[in-house]
């Protein structure tokens, strides 16, 4: 006989791991690292603070593979009544808000706490220390996979001398450095390349220290949470805004929730829908909620979404990054204006880099982003390798193959469509794809002029 | 301040619902189709019933691109007391055991109920009559997202007049119908080839009707579920199966709960482990646990996994397949000897056709299947493509291109390693990756003795 049952988040994620990047101890230990990166990276630059992080991997017992992975950060650290729960829930996080960060799905960490205490059997360490807080705390935390409750073996808490900040996070696991170590340090490079004003350090089991030092203290300015858009509203999304909202009527529940409603498109889309505007929103009926998502979705004349949730690198920093590391004679990059896919928010950046001490290739070298993280792996399925890789017809920009070509694409949004929660590629939305192949064609009419002008005074020079 | 917050399985799915393949109308209308057809064909075939399977599409309002999608079977049926789980709950699922059935997440027709309530609106209809129960059961169910448990809006019995069973599942949900229409009757035909004993309709908005008549009573062995190999045993795996285990010493857990361990390889392993066999295996330390899987997996002479729970198609059944949709001049087919990854069994089997009605193309035409189910998005990131568009060098087996050649790769496993829940493409694991070019090879062998041997038959014919 069938045997039905449920499973919890925190059984299903452990089970499926290798959906979230846990799959073999390669690239488990390369995406424990990313994990604890991005969610330090999240825990500064997102609050202002200019990041000082220190990536650790020690050799605990290199025959059986286990490493130890400590990552420090000057971060804003966690509240010690919430971090047993960031650490030791699946799908608990702060970032569940409409606001461009690196993490979005409440999951990262706590697969690494997990794939940790499945092969190794030790808990995680975490030491913290909230921002203005008097105290450090100091815990060892596993996930109960069957109840996906936090285990807190044990916890310690002492007064804080100085007023540092920040988290350190230390998980012993299984993992084939000797197979990783190279997609590791490119994770770091590219990590500090479009972030000058971070000061990042990886140091190796062997011993080796690699330093990023920090180029620059200015900072981009941080995102700032945006209500959400009506264009992106379905029928349950409504059902929980009006469920949170205070508001008493549903012309208020519009003008308060919402961006881009006014008064006056309040009263425009309430007409539509056939519904009063004094409405209590609480009682609406399905056939009522669906009435007004069909308005919000006819009405043409909606302000896009706004922008401030977004935190593009720029391109100027991008010029910097791609100049520094490659080297190269031909450098440019544009920054597009903000799009929108769905109702999201998001900017796409370009920058191309060409020739100097670039070696030649038979493709373009794509260097991919998204929200600022290097997305290393699952190249070929990714939106921005269809525009790089094969739609844009390079030999109309007077580039020939082999050729030393290199072109960042990142991706900024309130919400990434990625393909999994392992975070590799994005997936092909129309909207971003169309703004990639602009903002490239844009820096690639640049290249041209560059080369057609290397080539005149070249034939000249022959001359 | 950072907001900190917890969700469920179903809030996050809903959030996150493009990563189960539901991320616009066009892929969701496929999807939809997809997972109701599985999970049909997963009622019947699992059980050796001849699948008799009816999927109606129709126009509920195309301007709106408002569809209902309708499945109907003649499987097991579900039972009144799970069903409202079954379709209410995510993660939720009677597929949770080591058996090769297309289901494995316990997510796939709660994202299309989903689906259909945000975006029309309206409860999804079940109707459901289990294999020897004397009533019908007619429901209506909705996903709640913030608590994960069903709502039944409409529910109701009556007495059966027959013997029937079955289930009809009936969806009202936007769909881009029009853009998805081809790959939902390609979805249906490709499902058709490999399923020679089933007899599969679909009826689409405009009338047309599609029917692959049965060829064959014959049906395949049914996967039975198999005990786990101590392979793909990790800390938490072991505390899982300790948590259930009515065994009231070590050794008897070893022997009963796990396949390949006999009286003297409990022995063997226990020694290895440092633990007495008389142990009350409730009591184990994490060092004990972590001794007895590093035992396991140290331990060189386990037989390896038993194939008794997967259901291979079949060399022949793929050949007539082939055969009757392609028309071709050659076919070839093979199914690979059981192999393993990580404890999980799988069998990989391939079919080669060449020639006849098969028009040129410029690289092979690759049809992917995992559990019996056709794989058609995101052919480039799939294991089998790697093989068979990246490593095979083809003129070694006297193809050269543009060539009329079909490539069919089956992987058969209790547990795929799809790289996302909307199971569209296979990881490369390793072990799978090699046993699909090794069974590539040997079909291939066979097509070039054919082309060698046409070709010196076309040379005789010229002189
Ligand atoms: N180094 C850190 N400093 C401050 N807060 C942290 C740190 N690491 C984790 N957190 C907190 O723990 C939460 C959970 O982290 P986790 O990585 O699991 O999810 P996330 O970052 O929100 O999303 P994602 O799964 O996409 O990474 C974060 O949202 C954040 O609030
Ligand atoms: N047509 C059907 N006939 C019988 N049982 C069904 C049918 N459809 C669904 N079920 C039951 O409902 C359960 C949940 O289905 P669902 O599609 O959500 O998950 P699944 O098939 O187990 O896994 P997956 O998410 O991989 O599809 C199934 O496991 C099965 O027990
Ligand atoms: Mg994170
Ligand atoms: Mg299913």
């Amino acid at each position: 006989a069938e045997q039905y049952r449920g499973m919890g988040a925190a059984e299903f994620f452990y089970r499926n791991k290798e959906i979230a990047g846990f799959g073999n101890p390669t690239r488990a230990i390369y995406q424990t690292v990313r994990e604890l990166v991005e969610n330090s990276l999240d825990a500064t630059e997102v609050h202002k603070i200019p990041p000082k992080i220190v990536v650790q991997v020690e050799a605990v017992d290199p025959d059986k593979n286990i490493y130890r992975v400590t990552v420090d950060d000057n971060g804003i650290g966690i509240p010690p009544d919430k971090a047993p729960y960031a650490f030791g829930r699946v799908l608990y996080s702060s970032k569940y808000v409409a606001r461009q960060t690196r993490g979005m799905y409440g999951l990262g960490v706590k697969m690494a706490v997990l794939y940790g205490q499945m092969t190794v059997g030790k808990p995680t360490l975490v030491i913290t220390s909230p921002r203005g807080s008097k105290f450090t705390y100091r815990f060892k935390v596993k996930v109960n996979v069957k109840t996906n409750e936090p285990e807190v073996p044990e916890k310690g808490e002492w007064p804080k001398s100085g007023d540092w900040h920040g988290t350190r996070v230390s998980i012993e696991l299984v993992g084939d450095w000797r197979r990783a170590r190279t997609k590791i340090l490119e994770y770091i490079k590219r990590t500090a390349i479009i972030a000058p004003y971070a000061d990042i350090t990886i140091i190796t089991p062997e011993g080796i220290l690699v330093r990023y030092p920090r180029k620059t203290y200015e900072m981009p300015e941080p995102p700032k949470e945006a209500k959400p858009h009506p264009k992106g509203i379905d029928i349950e999304a409504l059902r929980q805004i009006i469920d949170k909202s205070k508001a008493k009527t549903l012309k208020q529940l519009l003008i308060t929730e919402f961006q881009s409603i006014g008064p006056k498109t309040a009263s425009v889309l309430l007409k539509r829908a056939g519904l009063e505007p004094d409405l209590n929103p609480k009682t609406l009926t399905d056939d009522q909620l669906k009435a007004l998502v069909d308005a919000f979705h006819s009405y043409e004349k909606f302000r896009p979404p706004s922008p401030e949730p977004l935190s593009p690198i720029g391109a100027e920093l991008i010029k910097i990054g791609l100049k520094s590391v490659l080297k190269p004679e031909f450098v440019e990059a544009v920054t597009r204006r903000p799009s929108a896919y769905g109702g999201h928010p998001f900017i796409v950046e370009v920058g191309i880099a060409y020739g100097g001490e670039i070696p030649p290739a038979d493709q373009p070298v794509l260097y991919r982003y998204a929200n600022k993280i290097p997305l290393l792996y699952d190249e070929k399925s990714d939106v921005a390798w269809k525009v790089v890789g094969e739609t844009i017809d390079w030999s109309n920009y007077k580039v020939s193959f082999p050729a030393p070509l290199v072109v960042l694409v990142h991706i900024a949004s309130t919400k990434v469509p990625y393909k999994g929660v392992g975070k590799e590629s994005v997936m092909e939305v129309p909207e971003i794809e169309r703004e990639i192949r602009l903002a490239v064609q844009e820096v690639a009419r640049k290249l041209k002029r560059y080369l057609t002008k290397k080539e005149k005074e070249e034939e000249l020079q022959k001359k």
